[in-house]
């Protein structure tokens, strides 16, 4: 555990003399090496460090006997204020039509989170519909529809040869004919480098006034989380992200590496394969599980 | 690039941050650094160009595998391909990618489906069966998994098939009765051919970073892995992890997933992949 190898390093250093600057830079590496091994962004991580060797080079915590526990909360605490210190849920409005976009790369769980999702809203008393828009992955549709029917929540399906922004459009009047008050729609995976499926999106976003447009990201993903961020949130605008396989045992460093660099806050997880497996986001968990 | 720049602490840690940001992971790219560092201090080389390739040909020493890998299949058939990996890291679209190699190749190829738990993952793969103009042995959702797997081998080595692609249900290495699940699976494949018949191997995603480490060994511990498909490289991740389950496991990275078409699966080439790591 970190907490226990900070301790160590001070203990060890402490041995050796007054703590001073050098035990802090040595126990600030191993903090560091930690948020790599984690997979926070490199440069994320330098940054980070950063500012937590400037809250901890004070003489109380040099002096304390308990430095390296101090320094340690010092870096879960920054953690969590860095993933955006409280939880930021999804805001929606009852009696009117709140549309939600659900993008990332591919196989990251937004088929699976759209169910998830639909069945919560359904539980809340919300009338969800979601939207199929993945008209490439072979069976995407019908993973979805079995999803949606398991999730007891409907499913709005392409036509044959129907283009996403012709089934979105359709979706939305539906929608509004149906007192539909939350739609879902799932989108294909993409390579941010895909320029024509970076474009389809765009003209998703820029026909359909999305309450929220969420990138949903993998805990498993490494370095590449920062770049994937910044690329969708520039070309797209994103307002959230979800994080989901956070039932594994990634680390998920690439939860903090994209809500600092985009400043997106993380407003869902995703905790497992089945319809249950869906939670809010709180960072100070987050945190802990980062610095492990 | 860093070829114009003087040679001084700075290059040597512009080359870390490469490896580092290519999710190569601290200790392996420290110790890739460190091991250069060393040979450019005795040889006295002074050239950033030369020092670069240095880099290279030491990931190279790393990646490379004694025993050379061809995409042909050996002659005891039928040959039994079975991927394994967690959760949409590429395996069944890999599957479709293998039964279309071996059907151009002129071979009798079947595919399992055992994924047998995931909304349509049975349909998902039967359309690529479909587009690889392959058989295909399926049971209803909710079947066992071993149980397809047993009636399909059983159907290949009675009806002389060549390779049989088997698919699996994508799993996370922490959930021990999925694993418990997955070895199931191997052990019921040796009842009907032997280890020698069969690659199993682990599908990466090459957007993942430190936890690929987690994977392989415990996936290697369930089925005994022969090797990785690195998927997904067509992106912009490069997949740096399988540096370090090469120099951790041995564990040679096979073959790389390029896209999302039937074509897009190539034999994974080192040298090539060392050159794009530096691109
Ligand atoms: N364990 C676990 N598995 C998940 C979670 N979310 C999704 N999955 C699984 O991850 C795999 C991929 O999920 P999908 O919903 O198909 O992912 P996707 O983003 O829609 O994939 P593409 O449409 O191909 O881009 C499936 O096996 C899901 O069951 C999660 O939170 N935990
Ligand atoms: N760009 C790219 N996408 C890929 C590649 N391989 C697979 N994919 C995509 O990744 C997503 C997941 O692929 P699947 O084949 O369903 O993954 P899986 O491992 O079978 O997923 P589960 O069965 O749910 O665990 C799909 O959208 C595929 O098209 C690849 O090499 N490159
Ligand atoms: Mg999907
Ligand atoms: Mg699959």
């Amino acid at each position: 555990k970190l907490s226990d190898k900070i301790q160590n390093v001070f203990d060890r250093l402490r041995g050796k003399g007054r703590l001073n600057e050098k035990a802090v830079e040595e126990g600030l590496r191993e903090i560091r090496m930690a948020l790599l091994e984690a997979d926070v962004n490199y440069k994320v991580a330098k940054d980070f460090i950063a500012r937590v060797k400037e809250k901890s080079v004070g003489e109380e915590i040099l002096k304390s006997l308990t430095a390296g526990q101090q320094i340690v909360r010092i870096v879960r605490d920054e953690l969590t204020e860095l993933l955006g210190g409280e939880t930021v849920e999804i805001e929606l409005e009852r009696n009117r039509l709140n549309e939600i976009l659900l993008i990332g790369l591919q196989g990251c769980g937004k088929t699976t989170m759209a169910a998830k999702m639909g069945m919560k809203y359904r539980e809340d008393g919300w009338r969800p519909l979601l939207v199929a828009l993945d008209i490439y992955r072979p069976a995407a549709v019908e993973q979805l529809q079995k999803t949606g029917a398991q999730a007891n929540v409907p499913v709005f399906a392409p036509e044959s040869g129907e283009k996403p922004m012709a089934i979105l459009s359709r979706a939305h009047e539906y929608a509004l004919e149906n007192n539909i008050d939350i739609l879902i729609a799932d989108t294909a995976g993409r390579l941010t480098i895909d320029d024509e499926m970076m474009a389809e999106v765009e003209e998703l976003t820029q026909a359909i006034d999305f309450d929220e447009v969420l990138l949903v990201v993998d805990a498993m993903t490494g370095q590449e989380a920062v770049t994937v961020a910044e690329t969708f949130n520039s070309r797209i605008g994103i307002s959230g992200c979800i994080m989901t396989k956070l039932d594994g045992d990634a680390r998920g460093g690439a939860a903090l590496s994209v809500r600092s660099v985009t400043g997106v806050p993380i407003k869902l997880i995703g905790t497992g394969e089945g319809l249950q497996g869906v939670e809010v986001f709180y960072p100070e968990r987050m945190s802990g599980r980062i610095i492990g | 690039t860093t070829l114009h720049k003087k040679i001084d602490g700075a290059f040597f840690d512009e080359l870390l941050d490469i490896l580092i940001l290519g999710d190569m992971g601290v200790e392996t790219s420290e110790k890739l650094i460190d091991q250069l560092k060393r040979t450019v201090k005795r040889d006295k080389i002074r050239d950033a160009e030369e020092i670069i390739n240095l880099l290279k040909a030491g990931i190279q020493d790393i990646l490379k595998s004694d025993i050379v890998y061809t995409a042909e299949i050996p002659d005891k058939r039928p040959y039994v391909i079975m991927l394994t990996g967690v959760n949409g890291s590429g395996k069944t679209t890999t599957a479709g990618k293998f039964a279309r190699r071996y059907k151009d190749a002129g071979l009798k190829v079947m595919m399992i489906a055992a994924d047998t738990f995931r909304a349509a993952a049975i349909e998902q793969l039967e359309i690529w069966a479909q587009r690889a103009d392959v058989d295909i042995v399926k049971q209803k959702e909710g079947s066992d998994p071993s149980a397809v797997i047993f009636d399909g081998l059983q159907k290949a080595v009675a009806r002389n098939y060549d390779v049989v692609i088997a698919d699996t249900a994508g799993r996370l290495q922490n959930k021990s009765h999925l694993m418990k699940e997955l070895e199931k699976i191997k052990r019921t494949s040796l009842k009907k051919v032997d280890e020698d018949q069969i690659l199993s191997l682990l599908v990466l995603d090459a957007t993942t970073g430190q936890n690929a480490v987690s994977q392989a060994l415990i996936f290697n511990d369930a089925v005994k892995l022969d090797g990785i498909v690195l998927a997904k490289l067509d992106g912009t991740a490069k997949g740096g992890i399988v540096v370090t389950i090469k120099d951790r496991l041995g564990l040679p990275v096979l073959e790389a997933g390029v896209g999302e078409k039937i074509d897009d699966l190539i034999p994974f080439d080192t040298e090539a992949y060392v050159d794009g790591l530096f691109g």
